[in-house]
């Protein structure tokens, strides 16, 4: 249908590129904006750009400066931390084991510590994740403190000469000024233990979420200054397109995405790639 | 409250005797962002958006009204009416033990929802037994039975079965032994995509008859809702939703959207990680939410 080149053509177009933003979950305003330079786009250009390219262009150069990497231009064997943090049920406990197991393989001497005091069963579900990676495990008893196990897990991790301690939190509502002010507890006893060069603070949000994900984020963010975001379940095919939004108005880096549900399931974030499977 | 958010827009509508098209646009417009912003699927927003301007076109504007309050009042009543006008009630009755089947994606709160579930039965006089037939994730059992000792309701597990189906038909036996009246099932958790693991279910709902088989749902979902919800509903035709997290403040649109395609009655909602936050559906709360 594209041989009439005809004004009704393009209305379609503008259109389906809409519709495409909403439904990949980048939210209503920046879709508008988005289809608003489309516009703007066909009236000065005179080739035939399909919208799909166009948008491509556009959504990677939002991205293109994303920095995927932990503890970049960070040396030595001095140990660093990863703190994962989210809402409820988002992947923060899985990631932690494949983290675990990749940075092992890299090299790495990693600790898991097991901070979820409160949850039923987070410990043991963490203890699998450590023997599967085949690292060692930091835990105190359930319902201690969490700030405790994580005072007393980066003590123990430094004994040890680890070079990464890798520390699982409870799930929490970001609207919970309590537990909100418990992870802001927690990062300071971390802070008193490690300059915040070697801490990386890291929001894990779930891809099929909506425009809340980015509540998630501003709320959080503001107990814990976030380093960088994971993206997990990806593999539900969801576009994740709020990380648009995430990184429009927060500036937060996409550090990796989970796929699945194995401990070979992480990637680390590719702009291209995730570009590719919303517009296309 | 609504109408204070909106005041902007009202002031540029006057108060005339009726509404015109171009008032009830303006309004249908911001509505239709703030919907978005929500969660709610883009078609159900399209959907709703005629059917408010419809309604509201040519209508009557009372003298005690301005026109934006007209057809804000209009969509809330279209929201409400999609969502079902009164809370429903669990199906509690049939041949003893009652099943209850609880499926999702990863990470919804199937298995704390289990407990909060039994917990609710057995506050109101049902004997219930509480069932895991999750093999895959870690600690998922442990997880179960630390939940089922809390709330001080009877678990069950038989490590010989290895399979869901005799899982069940186990406990089914257990039950009848301990003169259980109802047993919760917990699944693991699936993607709409992972046809190999909805076919599990379809077989297992094709073996045993479930009185309710209710989808656990993320109130933070977006607009992926609609294609699980509409997956699910052809391998495993759920009886009802359950929505959890709603303590995010999440507006929780995906619910809009998945009843507005399904038509199922969304019979309980997750207010909190505690066993005790279980809630009966309000229709009316949730219009107000999905609002902003
Ligand atoms: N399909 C898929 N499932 C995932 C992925 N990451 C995690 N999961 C699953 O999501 C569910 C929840 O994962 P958890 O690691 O327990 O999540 P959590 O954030 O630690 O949960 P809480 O500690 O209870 O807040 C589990 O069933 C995981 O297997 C992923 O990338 N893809
Ligand atoms: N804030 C809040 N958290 C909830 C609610 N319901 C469950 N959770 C939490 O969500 C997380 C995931 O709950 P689970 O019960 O493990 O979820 P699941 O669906 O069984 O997960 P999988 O078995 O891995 O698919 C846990 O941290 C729960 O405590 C709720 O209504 N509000
Ligand atoms: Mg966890
Ligand atoms: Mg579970």
């Amino acid at each position: 249908s594209r041989i009439w080149g005809g004004e009704k053509i393009e209305d379609e177009d503008w259109e389906i590129l809409e519709e495409t933003l909403i439904q990949a979950d980048i939210g209503p305003l920046l879709a508008m904006e988005l289809v608003e330079g489309f516009r703007e786009f066909k009236k000065e250009s005179t080739g035939n750009k399909d919208w799909r390219g166009w948008l491509s262009q556009v959504l990677l150069k939002e991205i293109s400066e994303n920095d995927s990497r932990l503890f970049a231009g960070t040396a030595g064997k001095d140990l660093k931390a990863l703190f994962l943090i989210g809402i409820n049920g988002v992947g923060k406990t899985t990631v932690a084991g494949k983290l675990a197991n990749y940075y092992q393989q890299k090299g790495e001497q990693v600790s898991l510590v097991a901070a979820d005091t409160f949850r039923a069963a987070a410990i043991e579900q963490l203890q699998v994740w450590a023997d599967r990676a085949k690292v060692h495990c930091i835990k105190g008893s359930a319902g201690a403190d969490p700030g405790t196990v994580v005072y007393d897990g980066l003590e123990a991790s430094l004994r040890r000469k680890d070079s990464l301690a890798i520390i699982d939190t409870a799930g929490r509502s970001h609207v919970n000024k309590n537990l909100l002010a418990e992870l802001e507890k927690v990062s300071r006893i971390i802070g008193k233990h490690l300059p915040t060069d070697r801490v990386e603070n890291l929001l894990v949000i779930d891809a099929m979420a909506g425009q809340n994900a980015f509540l998630q984020a501003e709320s959080i963010g503001k107990a814990v200054p976030i380093n960088g975001v994971i993206l997990t379940k990806w593999d539900s095919q969801a576009r994740g397109g709020i990380i648009f939004r995430i990184q429009k108005e927060l500036g937060l880096p996409i550090k990796f995405i989970g796929v699945g549900e194995k401990i070979e399931d992480i990637i680390p974030f590719d702009p291209e790639s995730f570009v590719q499977a919303l517009v296309f | 409250q609504l109408v204070e958010k909106f005041s902007g827009i009202f002031k540029k509508l006057r108060s005339k005797g009726k509404l015109s098209e171009q008032d009830v646009d303006l309004v249908l417009k911001e509505l239709r962002m703030v919907l978005l912003e929500s969660d709610v699927h883009f078609r159900v927003v399209k959907d709703l958006v005629n059917r408010v301007r419809e309604r509201a076109v040519g209508r009557d504007v009372l003298d005690s009204v301005t026109p934006g309050e007209m057809v804000i009042k209009t969509f809330w009543e279209e929201i409400k009416n999609i969502l079902g006008g009164e809370a429903h009630s669990l199906n509690t009755t049939g041949n003893i033990p009652v099943l209850h089947l609880l499926v999702g994606l990863q990470g919804s709160g199937k298995t704390t929802t289990a407990a909060k579930l039994a917990s609710w039965l057995k506050k109101r006089g049902i004997s219930p037994l509480l069932v895991s037939t999750d093999t895959r994730r870690p600690a998922a059992k442990e997880q179960l039975a630390i939940l089922a000792h809390n709330s001080g309701v009877a678990f069950f597990d038989d490590s010989s079965c290895v399979t869901p189906l005799s899982m069940i038909q186990a406990a089914m036996s257990a039950a009848r032994e301990k003169s259980a009246d109802a047993i919760v099932v917990d699944t693991a958790g699936r993607l709409h995509v992972e046809k190999d693991l909805l076919a599990e279910l379809r077989e297992l709902i094709g073996e045993m008859a479930f009185q309710e088989r209710f989808l656990v749902l993320d109130a933070t979902t977006g607009q992926e809702a609609v294609k699980v919800a509409e997956t699910f509903r052809d391998w495993v035709d759920p009886t009802g939703l359950i929505l959890t997290k709603i303590d995010t403040d999440a507006r929780g649109g995906a619910v809009l959207s998945i009843v507005a395609q399904t038509g199922w009655p969304v019979k309980l909602v997750g207010v909190g990680e505690k066993l005790e936050q279980l809630e009966v559906f309000h229709p009316e709360r949730m219009a107000s939410r999905i609002l902003g």
